[in-house]
Parts: structure tokens; sequence; C-alpha cells
């Protein structure tokens, strides 16, 4: 089983796009799929059809210990793909368990049951590097990092791997970051390429061939209820985020 | 002295985009404008060439007492313009301060002494509802909501609209969102009209008329230094945030 955080503290990347969209292809590709949502702002799991404001329990519970995180994993439109949704009570997280000792492994500990019963747990999180985004990098063994391929991007990816590296040095020494996603690739532009070629030439081996380009179906699909693959097959936004799929999947020899 | 928090929840937005190139467009028609980098992530900070990794003193200690805003506040390259720096230490405020009494209103009060020297104080807040977007809140009498003019625009405007009634009632009884700003306006496609037709019928009255298009000068030159009406004062980046602060500026009559 693959356990991988979609992670990036700056806001508006792509991490729910490519938590959902990249899942959905996943699953249509044969494999069983956890959509884990850990930020507060529910947005993948609104975009799953799930009402966040009407939720029974939620991933704030699993913080919590009440539950675990079969107990509330609902099916989605996608066969093999499941979410386990969030709503705003996560935000309390921060606060409630601050002074709770080991509070960076609770997440780590609610994933182990679910080791042989799926093939891919995707961990969408919040844009930021506090306790929720911690508990995901103490949880897994992978951290894919979605990016704008804009100039901004490249400040926010130094203080990233920094915080990764403190996660491995002190919580998890199996954590890696195997993958990283160029997002809203504007084809019009010199400016995403330029980007690229940067990310290229410092991180060769970690950053994904396939380009997640930019795309109204994408941008349109959120409220449909429907990742890209239901919403629009034909579309580029599938042809991307399926070819994305396949090269994670090419990965799966080297794990 | 008009008060302004650049808040929305969501990320990248714009609301950094909005708080550096609006500040200095207000400066350059004439108004003295101080910009609190309210972001852990410091990215107006650095935008304006603050190294943020060596900050002496910053809004962190502005939190805690330690600082007045004005012992803090840094030159730019804008004449008129005043940037008090935030970095990563920022983050801990959301701990450090949770068991603190009135920890909403630390920032209010750090804003009373700037009372007569400044004509626009505004904030730029991060991609949360946590305890930074609180003091934000209820420091100043005005919000601005930097949105995409994308669909998902629309459901976390729900939820910050709440949020700042909430403020208003228990916090901040003078508190009004005075503007809602179309950011990233794609000119090619349908999309970005449809979303902004759809927040007129809704907030009619608070959409202002200047939309924020989209441009590549304006996503290349966080990293220059300069705000947008200094790096390419002949692009339509320029052009769309000075309509904006010129539209700021006539919304004075009725304050
Ligand atoms: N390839 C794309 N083409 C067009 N629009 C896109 C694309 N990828 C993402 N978007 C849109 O850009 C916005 C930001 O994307 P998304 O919500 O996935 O980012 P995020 O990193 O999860 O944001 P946050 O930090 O707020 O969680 C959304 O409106 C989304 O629909
Ligand atoms: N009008 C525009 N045209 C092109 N690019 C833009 C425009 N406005 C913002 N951008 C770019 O989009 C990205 C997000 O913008 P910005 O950082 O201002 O959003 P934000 O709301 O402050 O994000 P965060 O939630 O992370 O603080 C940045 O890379 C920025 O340079
Ligand atoms: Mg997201
Ligand atoms: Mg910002």
């Amino acid at each position: 089983m693959r356990t991988i955080a979609l992670t990036n503290q700056k806001g508006g990347v792509g991490k729910t796009t490519t938590a959902v969209n990249l899942g959905a292809s996943l699953a249509k590709l044969g494999k069983r799929v956890v959509l884990i949502d850990l930020d507060p702002q529910g947005n993948s799991s609104s975009w799953m059809g799930i009402n966040i404001n009407e939720l029974d329990k939620s991933m704030f519970d699993v913080f919590h210990g009440d539950v675990t995180i079969s107990d509330i994993l609902h099916e989605t439109c996608v066969g093999n793909m499941w979410v386990a949704p969030s709503n705003v009570a996560l935000a309390a997280i921060e606060r409630t368990l601050v002074n709770t000792k080991e509070n960076d492994s609770i997440l780590k500990n609610s994933l182990s049951p679910l080791q042989d019963h799926y093939d891919y747990i995707i961990l969408d999180c919040p844009p930021s590097l506090g306790l929720l985004t911690v508990n995901a990098l103490t949880a897994v063994r992978e951290v894919f990092i979605p990016l704008e391929t804009k100039v901004l991007a490249l400040n926010g990816l130094v203080t990233l791997v920094n915080t990764v590296n403190l996660v491995k040095d002190k919580l998890n020494p199996a954590l890696e970051v195997t993958g990283i996603i160029a997002c809203m690739f504007d084809v019009r532009t010199t400016l995403s390429n330029e980007v690229v070629k940067r990310i290229k030439d410092k991180f060769h081996d970690k950053l994904f061939n396939s380009v997640i380009r930019e795309s109204t179906k994408l941008a349109e699909c959120p409220i449909s209820g429907q990742p890209i693959t239901l919403y629009a097959p034909e579309s580029r936004g599938t042809q991307d985020y399926m070819d994305l799929a396949r090269e994670v999947i090419e990965g799966e020899k080297k794990k």
C-alpha cells in the first residue's frame, strides 16, 4: 500500500485538484484508492459530493480517537475510490491537540489498519505547515509536491523540503519526496516553461514527466460532484491526470 | 485612516498580489500606505525585497508585545509605502496565544498609534480562518475579499462572510465587507465572465468594477523586489491595479 501526502504550504497550487483527479485516474486503472481530506475547508470532500455541513463523523473524530478511518469512509461516483471527509471542525485540531503527547503520530496510527485493503492512500493537505500537515508527513512514506508553474513556486519549495527533512529526521525516517507535479501549466506563455526548466535543474529525478496543463474543464468540475475522468473523459485534463497516474504506477516497481 | 484586511481562506486567490500592488498604486496616487504581512510564509515581505530569514524583529514580536509596529517598519522601493514584515515565527502565534485572555484584540491595539500618520493600513492575511485572520478582522474596519474568478470562489465566500459576521457580532461591530475584487480574470474563457456575473448577482454593491486580469507580468514581478507599478508601469497589471486604487479612493467619501 502506498501512502502519499499531497503537500505544499502555498495556496491554490493544485493539491486538491490533484488529490481528486489523480485518485480517480488511479482508480480507473484498477487501483483501490482512499482519499483522506485533511483540509478544514473540506474542498475534496465537497468536490466528491459530500455535504460537509451535515457530517456525522469526520477526520476530526479520527484525530480524537473516537472512530477509525474505515468508520467514516464514503463511497463515491468512482468505483474503487473512497473519501474520508473533513470539515471546519478539523481546524480546532491545531489548538486542542497542542498539549497532547505524541500528537504528531495520531494519523500514522489510524492508517495502519488500512494496510491490506487498499493500494493507494492519498492525503490532501491544507495550505500550511501546521499540525495537520506534520501529521500527514509523519504518517506517510511518500510526499508529492504539486507546484503552480509560476515564479513563486520555487521559494516555497525550499521551505517545504526543509520541513520534510525535519520530519524525516525527528519523526519518520521512511519519508521521501518521491514526486513533484507541475500543475496549471500555461501553454501560451514562456513563463511556465522556464519555471519547469528551473525545477528540472534542481530536482530532475523527482519531477514527473506528465505536466498538468491549465484547462477550463478542470476549473469547472469541482462543483459537478465528479472528477475530470467522469466529467470530461475526452478532455486534456483527463489525459494529463491519466498520464500522471500511469507514471505513478510505474514508480511502484521501485517501492 | 482606512484599515483594510485582505482576506480569503482559499489559497492562491490573489491576496498577496493585491496587497502589494493595490498598496503600491495607492502610494503612487499620493497616499501613505503601511502593508502589514500577516502570513507566516512572508510572501509580501519577500516580494518587497526584505530578507525574511534575517529579520531581527517582525510581526511575531508585535504580537508578543515586545515592539510596536512603528519599530519594525521597513521602507520600500515605493515612496510612501512601508512594510511590517513577517516570517515563519508567526506560525507559532496560533499555539502560543491560545491561552492568552483577549488574544483576538492584540493586533487592534497595536494599530491605534498609527492613526494620524498614515492613510491606508493594508493587512495581507494567510489562507486560513485561524487566530491570525481573526486578529486581522478584529483590528480593521473594512474587509476586501480577493477572489479567483473560478467556480470554487463562491463556496468559500459564504464561509468567509459568515466568519466576518461572527467577528462583527462578538468582537468588532464596526467591521464591514466593503469590497470584493475579481482577480486573475481570464479574458480568453467564458468561465471568468460567468463567475463575475454570479458574484454580481449576489454581492452587486460590493464587487469593484475594476477587474484584475491574468497577466504574465503580474506573475513575474514577485521575485523582482518591485510592485507592478515599477516593474512594468505600462502593463495591463499596472492599469488594472491603478484603476482599482482610484475606485478604492473614491470610496473614501462614504467613510
Ligand atoms: N490545471 C488546472 N486548470 C485550470 N484550473 C485549475 C487547474 N488546477 C487547479 N485549478 C483551479 O485552481 C484553483 C486552485 O486549485 P486547488 O484548489 O486544487 O489548489 P489547492 O492547492 O488545493 O488550494 P488550497 O491551498 O486552497 O487547498 C481551483 O479553483 C481549481 O479548480
Ligand atoms: N492577475 C494575475 N495574473 C497572473 N498571475 C497572478 C495574478 N494574480 C496572482 N498571480 C499569481 O498567482 C499566484 C497566487 O497569487 P497570490 O500569492 O497573490 O495569492 P494568495 O491569495 O496571496 O495566496 P496564499 O493563499 O498562498 O497567500 C502567485 O504565483 C501570483 O504571482
Ligand atoms: Mg486544497
Ligand atoms: Mg498570500
